[in-house]
């Protein structure tokens, strides 16, 4: 699974997510990625947030939309709001991992694997990538 | 706001240092930084975060290191499907698709279903079938397979215990 989140100049957020799912997968299953609120999902108001994982979970909890309803309901930040979802996630047991931006040009990850590709640049950030969970 | 923000995940999993070989570990970073600039050079130029989230998801879905586009993992039965999405978050505009097969860009024809149809979700043949009729640029299902993923494949599917990723090896 891929996934880009964004904030522009005008202060609008996007986000996008592709995937080929699950190796040996069978009977049509489709996980989060495609799904608008689950493994997907951009508001202005909020957030733009990208995630990836066991997808079951992510559908359950609505992880994408949760992220932004906190942020947009509650104030909270957008790097609390990851860490909360992923913390929940990692109670009923999934694992995975998520990219969220606000339009405040923060940008955050979170995940609860050993490792996650990910990366990051911005308007006055040096371009970034790591692997790993501990880089 | 003056400022832009491209942030981007290649997908999440069992990789730790020793498991990935070097070439792995350099291929993904290599990935990784190529759609950082694809996406980031649009935002440098003042374009759209829609733009620069699908120009940085077209080149990972072009890089057979990551589970997306050409390099996807295999369905039991040995074929490709693949999924996406996209998001506009001015007007909370979307566009997904499940279980494409023939669509190089399977984000790019979740922006045509956002744009250019009074739908959000398409999924399987008619999906295709949309994207042939909006001119969504078509692949063979060769061009998505790797040697690698298929080994993948034949390895779960020799642990019947294990009947697919659930653990999540492959990210």
């Amino acid at each position: 699974t891929v996934g880009a989140v964004a904030v522009d100049s005008a202060g609008h957020v996007a986000a996008a997510t592709s995937t080929g799912g699950l190796t040996g997968k069978r009977w049509g299953r489709v996980g989060d990625s495609p799904l608008i609120g689950a493994g997907t999902y951009a508001d202005d108001r909020a957030a733009a947030v990208s995630c990836t994982g066991a997808g079951e979970f992510f559908i359950r909890l609505g992880v994408a939309h949760e992220i932004c309803a906190r942020i947009r309901l509650t104030g909270l930040s957008v790097d609390d709001a990851a860490r909360e979802m992923i913390a929940e996630l990692g109670v009923m047991g999934g694992k995975g991992g998520l990219i969220a931006v606000g339009p405040d040009g923060v940008g955050t990850w979170n995940f609860n694997t050993p490792g996650m590709y990910r990366g990051r640049v911005s308007s006055h950030r040096q371009a970034e990538v790591a692997i790993y969970g501990d880089e | 706001m003056t400022g832009w923000t491209l942030v981007i995940h290649g997908g999440s999993g069992s990789m730790t240092r020793g498991v990935l070989s070097t070439a792995d570990d350099n291929a993904g970073r290599a990935g990784l930084a190529a759609a950082l600039d694809a996406g980031g050079d649009i935002l440098r130029g003042g374009g759209s975060a829609l733009d620069a989230v699908e120009a940085a998801v077209r080149v990972m879905e072009d890089d057979p290191v990551f589970n997306a586009g050409r390099g996807s993992v295999f369905t039991a039965e040995g074929r490709i499907e693949c999924d996406a999405a996209i998001m506009d978050g001015s007007g909370r505009t979307a566009g997904a698709v499940a279980g494409v097969r023939t669509t190089r860009h399977p984000v790019s024809l979740a922006r045509e279903v956002m744009t250019n149809s009074a739908h959000v979700f398409l999924a399987g043949a008619g999906a295709d079938s949309f994207a042939r009729a909006h001119g969504v640029e078509a692949a063979e299902p060769a061009w998505f397979e790797t040697v690698e993923r298929r080994r993948q494949l034949d390895e779960i599917l020799a642990n019947p215990d294990a009947p697919f990723d659930s653990g999540m090896k492959y990210g």
